[in-house]
């Protein structure tokens, strides 16, 4: 891993002094290796790496560390901070609409119910919201959840678009006394002009809601350009990361906080509905440092 | 990439960066970069388009693996098994399968042996009611290599040519998952007399560095036949399969290039070379 890697690089330097810019280059080489493995972007890579070689090169070293510990803190400390800090403050679970969007298969459906559980939790009282129209039994799929975990699930009856169906169950979860609305809704590709037109549509209907992309940990270096569409055309709330029980070392996190500046709230990691947890930046970054 | 006029340390940069941004990994893109470097020097290359040229062979080489067609049942009824992690597409791409089967004039049945997943059964149902297909399902929760036994036995009893078997997506870190999965292998192999005619990893384009991992995983447990790359339409370029095809013999079949039953190619090196560098 990263922590041997660099320890062996700096073997040579054994008694006290500073790091040189050339044990500082090969460290950095160490390191730009383990993030690209690590499916962080290629140009966060670069930036992230320059960073570090600055901060690392003449440093003094201290006596209680060796070199490569000494760099590894240096990485660490400053994915920490470039993922939120551990400062970061959870997410309020105030707002009284959330959607839910992402790219096919990255886990919405699943988490929408995830969601609602950890909301029932604290005290609330969601209503589901079943908006895809399109997947085959996508609509039975989270009632079948929803009756899983004890949630009402708001199901179509004969809209015409997702929006439609949206606004329907927002009527119905004030008549019920439903609340917050969880809006589930149907996978597309960022690159999709029509899907992410009728999703703006949504989004401009309901301007008060918490808008989550769910994505899945093991994307690769497209992150970037998927989170920045969605973001551009929709101004999100944050972000959840899924699939996180797996060895997807997840570098897209890095790209979802250092590009486009917003917080990651939850981590799936299972199938389970019970399986959602806070994003914490600490654990992420060993993660992504493998 | 490649808008430079001299093959300089910064050609190698920009194509290092190209490949990388394709989900190629970097140790992958460091190979291909210093085999270039040896043929260019070789064969004295100074033409920036001849050094292209001489990389879209060497990755055209790389992606052309033998068997790489899908094949067909010869004994039937044959079994195509579909197996993956979580959400990359391999319902879907049964139906397209199930499409591609009945063009050449075969009779599919689907087996729905995704006993797990919320409404996993009634997704394949659907599929199956759209294109006039039949398909066995289990109950929820039941043992899913007794769904695929069921629906070879079916096929037997109702002259169909091919069952093509869902299964639940698994994270290859699961162990207990993937020796359900090694079950379902056993399974099939034992009631067809021999291996399924294909075993095929559903990879999702948008995947990366994480597919090299699962294909090694998938392979050791069950045995594959070849990968289907899917979501190719959603503008991810799928560079890891070139990673994948450098590590192992595995070639990769088809391409899911959307949500329909219509959306299969074949898999075409050319292409795919092609479209990872413009
Ligand atoms: N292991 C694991 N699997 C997950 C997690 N979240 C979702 N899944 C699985 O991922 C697959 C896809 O989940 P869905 O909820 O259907 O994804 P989706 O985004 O709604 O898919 P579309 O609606 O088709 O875009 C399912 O098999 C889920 O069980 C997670 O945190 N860990
Ligand atoms: N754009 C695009 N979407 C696809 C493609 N293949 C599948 N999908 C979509 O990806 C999502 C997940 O597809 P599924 O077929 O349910 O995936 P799966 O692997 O069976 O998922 P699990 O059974 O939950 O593991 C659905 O929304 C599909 O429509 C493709 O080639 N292109
Ligand atoms: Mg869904
Ligand atoms: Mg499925």
């Amino acid at each position: 891993n990263l922590t041997d890697k660099l320890q062996s690089v700096f073997k040579k330097l054994t008694g006290k002094g500073r790091l040189s810019p050339q044990d500082v280059a090969t460290a950095c080489r160490e390191v730009r290796l383990a993030l690209l493995e690590a499916d962080v972007n290629f140009h966060v890579v670069k930036d992230f790496v320059a960073h570090v070689q600055e901060k690392a090169t003449g440093k003094e070293v201290l006596e209680s560390v060796t070199p490569g510990q000494q760099v590894i803190k240096i990485v660490h400390d400053e994915l920490v901070a470039l993922l939120g800090g551990e400062s970061e403050t959870q997410p309020e679970g105030t707002a009284d609409i959330y959607m839910l969007v992402g790219l096919q298969g990255g886990g919405k459906t699943t988490t929408s119910a995830k969601l609602g559980l950890s909301l029932q939790k604290k005290g609330r009282k969601p209503l589901l919201a079943a908006t895809d129209l399109r997947r085959p039994a996508a609509i039975e799929q989270l009632a079948t959840i929803g009756s899983q975990v004890g949630l009402p699930v708001f199901e179509p009856h004969g809209e015409k678009t997702s929006l439609e169906v949206a606004q329907a169950a927002l009527k119905h979860s004030r008549a019920e006394s439903l609340s917050p609305v969880i809006i589930d809704t149907q996978g597309r590709a960022h690159v999709d002009e029509e899907l992410m037109g009728e999703l703006a549509e949504m989004r401009a209907a309901l301007p008060a809601a918490d808008v989550l992309l769910v994505l899945d940990a093991m994307t690769g270096q497209e992150a970037v350009k998927v989170a920045q569409a969605f973001e551009n055309s929709l101004d999100l709330s944050g972000f959840i990361l899924t699939k996180l029980d797996g060895d997807a070392r997840g570098g897209a996190a890095l790209s979802l906080r250092a590009v486009v500046g917003k917080p990651i709230w939850f981590v799936g990691t299972g199938e389970k509905p019970e399986a959602l947890e806070p994003f914490l930046a600490e654990r992420m970054a060993s993660r992504i440092l493998g | 990439f490649g808008l430079r006029r001299s093959l300089d340390e910064d050609f190698y940069a920009e194509l290092e960066e190209a490949l990388v941004s394709s989900d190629v990994s970097l140790r992958t893109a460091t190979e291909l970069a210093e085999y270039l470097r040896t043929e260019i020097r070789r064969q004295d290359i100074a033409e920036l388009e001849a050094a292209r040229d001489l990389l879209k062979e060497r990755l055209v080489q790389v992606l052309s693996k033998e068997h790489a067609a899908l094949t067909w049942p010869q004994e039937l009824p044959g079994l195509y098994l579909m197996v993956g992690v979580n959400g990359t597409g391999k319902t879907t791409t049964i139906a397209k399968l199930a499409c591609r089967a009945m063009s050449k004039g075969l009779r599919p049945i689907l087996a729905a042996a995704d006993t797990f997943r919320a409404a996993a059964g009634e997704q394949l149902e659907e599929w199956g009611r759209r294109l006039e297909v039949q398909v066995i399902k289990g109950r929820p929760g039941g043992d899913p290599a007794a769904v695929v036994f069921d629906a070879l036995q079916a096929a037997s009893a109702r002259g169909a040519d091919l069952v093509i078997a869902d299964t639940a997506g698994r994270l290859h870190t699961k162990r207990n998952l993937m020796e359900e999965l090694n079950k379902i292998g056993r399974v099939s192999k034992e009631k067809l007399g021999r291996p399924p005619e294909e075993t095929l990893l559903v990879v999702d384009a948008t995947t990366g560095q994480n597919a090299l991992a699962q294909t090694k995983e998938f392979q050791q447990v069950v045995g594959l036949t070849g990968i289907v790359l899917t979501k190719l339409d959603t503008a991810a370029k799928g560079g890891i399969v070139i990673t994948i095809a450098d590590e192992t013999d595995l070639p990769i079949k088809c391409i899911g290039t959307g949500e329909q039953p219509e959306d299969l190619e074949d898999f075409d090196p050319r292409g795919f070379v092609e479209a990872i560098l413009e």
